[in-house]
This record gives structure tokens, C-alpha cells and sequence, in this order.
């Protein structure tokens, strides 16, 4: 499975909508402290169906809302949309005759969501479910966030096995 | 289970003896369970003995050196059961330039497996990658993606 | 003592609200107690509006954000009361080159008032300093201390 | 007060004698992860009279006696000697006539320790007075350990005021 694009809109600092397009190997992203560099992880891990606020360096799903800046209001909405494709096995029922899939995640100020696989209705559970099945999911070890390195090591005994247990 | 845990962390062990000493151009390390007697609730330990030093807990080790070990431990899991794709922010942080640039040739090996996504401050780590993606804030508090020049990038 | 504590709270948070624009270029941030009836048991919050951005809680900006708030912290604390010498080890960690270069202009200042030594893996930093001592293990396992040339520096 | 020479021997990994000295100004120490540079610091923070393992990084004591390597037996003690000078105010009594004072401290294997100021022996006490009169001492903001600038952050509101309450 490869991820071909990202779009962000009203998402964290992503208050304009942006497009990361993504052509096979390996991606570096730069940029100066706090250009949002960390958000669009957040995103990716918010679009594959985290539900954990902290785990999105937040107190509530409310903070990911773009809050506004000297030119551009805070947004009503976020919107996340991640495009993959499959080259080998294709995707798993119902999508296996699908060559991409647009996994599309979106929250209203006020709470409300909505969850869309190639533009049709679908439930949270539906998203994270494709990605178990994908092997993709949120594994402790597809997304090593900055810092955790040193976590791995001072948290001990305890959270280094639930780190390999996520490989068993 | 027992056996499915058991599996995975040998195989894991495995990859991680084979890992460090890749990184650390020597030396040897390998994970310990902490209870053997009790599979299900153990943790799991980890011993290092980088080239020349006495083997030792890597609690001991410096902040790079438990940084380069910590990098082994998990691109180990990684080569064990490969995810599609993998997000790496900031992990070159602790690393002098030699140890980044090994890092970066194991990543690059093991990127052939699946799609790596690593965010970066470190030169070394930007010119290895094959797409580069520069952020920026032109506009105050909102985010938008640049083209990059790596010579010119005023990072 | 209470009002021994208020008023090095007071000059250190004058201090902070000083040094945060200049490490930003811009912004404000400020010190609070989070419990303004118990001065001796309260505890010390941080707020900061980087440039361009809304005045929030310091734990909700970037990696290197938070270190370069931290560091104004520091160095308005050492400002405010300053210690005969101050020893540095790898604060720059999370700093882009621009931030590593506005702490260290900082840095320069403040070294007038008192002896510093900082540890660093970081070039710029290198360059401020008047003296370099370069710490290697030649022989495996042992430290010795090597003269250092910027231009040659293998690190 | 200024430092004007660090010598270390069978600490950590500095089995073999070594002297660093300072000339005034801005001090950088470089070099590979692992070499010794935050071994310094812990010298430093020892030298002052620091009794807490943990804050040098260890469990016990013991640990910072040189464990021995290839090439180098282990040491059977650990010897920092601090060199200062004071320009201004002089140092305070009995020293006030010093130009400069040379405090030393000893550790041997087994637990034995020795402390000495100007080659005369002295207690732990005197140490740690000294450098407490002279404003020294090892108050939380004269050593920021690797690591520590991210902790003022996260440890949270207490921590931060032990930090101010010690410029108190
Ligand atoms: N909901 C939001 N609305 C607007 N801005 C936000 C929101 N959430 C976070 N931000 C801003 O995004 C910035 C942080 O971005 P991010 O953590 O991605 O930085 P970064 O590029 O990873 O930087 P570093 O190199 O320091 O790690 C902060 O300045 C923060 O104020
Ligand atoms: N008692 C001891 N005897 C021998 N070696 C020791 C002892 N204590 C620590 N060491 C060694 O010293 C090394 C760590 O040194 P230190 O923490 O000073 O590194 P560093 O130069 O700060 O590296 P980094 O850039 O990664 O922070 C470790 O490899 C450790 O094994
Ligand atoms: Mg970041
Ligand atoms: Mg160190």
C-alpha cells in the first residue's frame, strides 16, 4: 500500500488547504521550529482514525480546528484526505476491485464528524478496520513522533514490550 | 499468546543483534525479558556493548548512544513485520553527523520495504531522500508546503 | 519565604517577558501562578505567543519551540540572579540553524556576566565559542581531550 | 569567581589522566556521541560536592569509578581536582587571602572518600559551604543536563517553580 496524497484543511496550522503529493521513496519534510512540520503527522494519524486527543499533543479533539491568524478566521471545519493505492494483493473487500482509495475524515466545530471512503458514508470504525487489515493501522512503530526516541528508552521494561507485542 | 509473543520477540532479538552492530560499526547488544519465567507480563530489557565498552544496560549509554541503540531496536521490529509506511520525526536529533549518516544508510536499505516519511533539520538526512517537501509560514500561524532547493534552503 | 519568593518571581518574569522577543524576534510570554492565593504552594505557569501566532499554553507549541521558551526561562532566571558559571550540555538539540544562531547572539551577551561552557554538536555554536576542546577515545573506552580545528573538525 | 582548570582521573570514562584548561570566555566541548563530554559535566557537578548518584546519571556511587576498558585496568579510585580563581571579592574565609583555591575530591573503590581544599583535608561540608557562600554551588540552573531543557517544559508548573524558587 503507498500513499499517494495528502490534503489538509483547517487542520492545526493548515488553515489554507495544502496538498502533499507523494511519487515513491522516501519523503523528507524541512522547514524552520513550528512551521507545522509535526502537524501534518498529526494528520496522518488523525485521517488513519486516532481517537486520542493526546496522542495528537491535545487536551480535546477540539484543538484540531485551525484557530485563526492576523488574516485568516478560525475554521468551522477540519478536513483530511489521505489517497493510496495497491500495487500487488489490491485492497481488502469491499474495495478490491478499487485501484485508489480516498479515506476522507472530517470534524465540525461542535463535534460533529464524517467519515467517507471514496466520497461514501462510512463509520470510524470502518476506516480503522481497512487499515488493520492493511497492516497500516496506528503501530506504535509506524509513527515514531519526536521525542519518543528517548522514550523508548526511559519509559522501560513495561512500554518496550508493548512496542514489540504490536509486531506480534 | 504465549507463543505468538514468544515468536515475535525472538525474531525481534534476532533482527536487533544483527541491526547494531550495523549502526554502531561493532560491538553487540540483545534484548533480555526481564521474567522468563512469566512471558505474558515481562518487560523487556536492553544490554549494549558498543565497540570497545563494557556491555551494559543502555540506561548507562550516552544520550546519543541510547538515541542510535533505540533507532536499532526499532528498525529491527520494522525488518521483522514491515508496515506499509513508516513516519519518522526528528529522530536524527541526539546524532553526530557520522552516526546520522549510518542511520540514513540502513534507511535506505530498509525504505526499499516500505514508504518512509522521516522529518528533518539534519542536511545528511535531507539529501538521502528521494522527494523534498519544505514548510513554511509565510503568512503568520498558517502553514503551507514549498518547493526546496537543497542549496538554497535557508534551513 | 513569601515575599522573598514573589519578588524573585516578579524580576525573573520581567526578565522572561524581555529575553521571549528577542529569541522570537517578536511575540510576548509571561510567567503565571496557577494558584494566585497560595504563593508558596503554587505553581509556576508558562504562556507564550510566538510571532504571528495566539497566546497559548507553552506544552501546545512545536518541538523547538518549547526548547527556545525554555531557554528564555533560563536565561532570564540567570539574568536575574546569575551564577559564577553556567554549564550548557546540548540545549540546541531541537533549535533550527536561525534559532541556534538567535540563542547564541544571547548567549554572547550573557557570557560577559559569567563563565559558560556548552556542549554541542552544533557548528554555529562551535563558532561563538572562544575556546574549543575536543573530546575523543582514541584508545576504546578511555576519554582524552584533543585540540580542535574548526575547519578539520571531523564531528 | 572563575574556573581555571579541570582535571580528572579514573572518573567515568577518563581512566586516564587528563586536564582541561580554561583561558576566560565562552567554553565549547566537542566530539562523537559517546565520547565523554557529558562525563565532564558530571565531574563537575561531583567536584561541587554533588552526593546524589542519580543526579550523575547512575544508581551508586561506584559507578563512577573508570570500569576499565581494553588497554586500561579498572581504576581502584576517582580524582577531580577543580582549580579557581576570584578576581573582585576574594574568596571567603579561611581563604580570603588565596588567589586561588584548588578543591579536590577522592573516591576509592570499597566507599572511602577524601575532600580537600588547597592539599588540606576537609569535610564534604566545607565543600559544598564554599561553593554555596560563593554563589556556586549546584543550583538547578548552573547545570542544564542533556535532556533537561525539554524537561522545564513538560515536568510541569512544580517543577518550574523549583527552578525560579532556587534564584530565590
Ligand atoms: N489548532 C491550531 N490552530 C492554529 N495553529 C496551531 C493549531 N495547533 C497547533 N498550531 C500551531 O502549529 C505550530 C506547531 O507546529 P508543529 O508542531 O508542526 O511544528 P514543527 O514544524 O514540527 O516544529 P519543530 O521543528 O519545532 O518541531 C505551533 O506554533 C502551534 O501554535
Ligand atoms: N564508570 C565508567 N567507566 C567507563 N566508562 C564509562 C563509565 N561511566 C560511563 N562510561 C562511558 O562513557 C560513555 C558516555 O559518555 P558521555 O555520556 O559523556 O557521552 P557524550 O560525549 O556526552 O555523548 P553524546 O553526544 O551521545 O551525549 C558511555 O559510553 C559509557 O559507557
Ligand atoms: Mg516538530
Ligand atoms: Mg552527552
Amino acid at each position: 500500500m503507498q500513499m499517494k496524497s495528502l490534503k489538509l484543511h483547517g487542520f492545526k496550522s493548515f488553515g489554507k488547504e495544502t496538498d502533499l503529493v507523494f511519487s515513491g521513496g522516501t519523503s523528507a519534510i524541512v522547514g524552520p521550529n513550528g512551521c507545522g512540520k509535526s502537524n501534518i503527522v498529526d494528520a496522518l494519524r488523525w485521517v488513519l482514525g486516532e481517537q486520542s486527543p493526546k496522542r495528537l499533543r491535545g487536551k480535546n479533539m477540539e484543538e484540531i480546528l485551525f484557530g485563526g491568524s492576523e488574516h485568516f478566521p478560525a475554521a468551522g471545519m477540519a478536513r483530511v484526505a489521505l489517497t493510496l493505492s495497491q500495487e500487488d494483493k489490491g485492497f481488502p473487500p469491499p474495495y478490491s476491485e478499487c485501484e485508489e482509495l480516498c479515506v476522507e475524515r472530517i470534524f465540525y466545530r461542535g463535534g460533529e464528524s464524517e467519515y467517507r471512503i471514496n466520497r461514501m458514508p462510512v463509520r470510524l470504525k470502518d476506516i480503522v478496520d481497512l487499515f488493520t487489515d492493511t497492516g497500516t493501522g496506528t503501530r506504535a512503530y509506524s509513527f515514531i513522533e519526536q521525542g519518543y526516541i528517548g522514550e523508548i528508552i526511559s519509559a522501560g521494561p513495561e512500554r518496550r514490550r508493548n512496542f514489540v507485542e504490536e509486531a506480534a | 499468546t504465549k507463543a505468538r509473543f514468544m515468536e515475535a520477540f525472538e525474531g525481534v532479538n534476532k533482527k536487533f543483534q544483527e541491526v547494531f552492530p550495523r549502526l554502531f560499526k561493532g560491538g553487540k547488544a540483545f534484548l533480555l525479558l526481564d521474567n522468563p519465567d512469566d512471558p505474558l507480563e515481562a518487560g523487556i530489557e536492553m544490554v549494549a556493548q558498543p565497540p570497545g565498552k563494557r556491555l551494559q544496560n543502555i540506561n548507562l549509554l550516552s544520550g546519543g548512544e541510547k538515541s542510535l541503540a533505540a533507532l536499532a531496536l526499532l528498525m529491527a521490529i520494522f525488518q521483522y513485520k514491515p508496515s506499509p509506511f513508516c513516519v519518522l520525526d526528528e529522530v536524527d536529533a541526539a546524532l553526530d553527523d557520522i552516526n546520522v549518516m549510518r542511520f540514513n544508510e540502513l534507511l535506505k536499505e530498509i525504505s526499499a520495504l516500505s514508504q518512509f516519511i522521516v522529518i528533518t533539520h539534519n542536511r545528511q538526512t535531507m539529501e538521502i531522500a528521494e522527494q523534498l517537501y519544505g514548510v513554511t509560514m509565510q503568512s503568520p500561524g498558517v502553514s503551507q508546503i514549498v518547493s526546496v532547493n537543497l542549496n538554497s534552503a535557508p534551513i
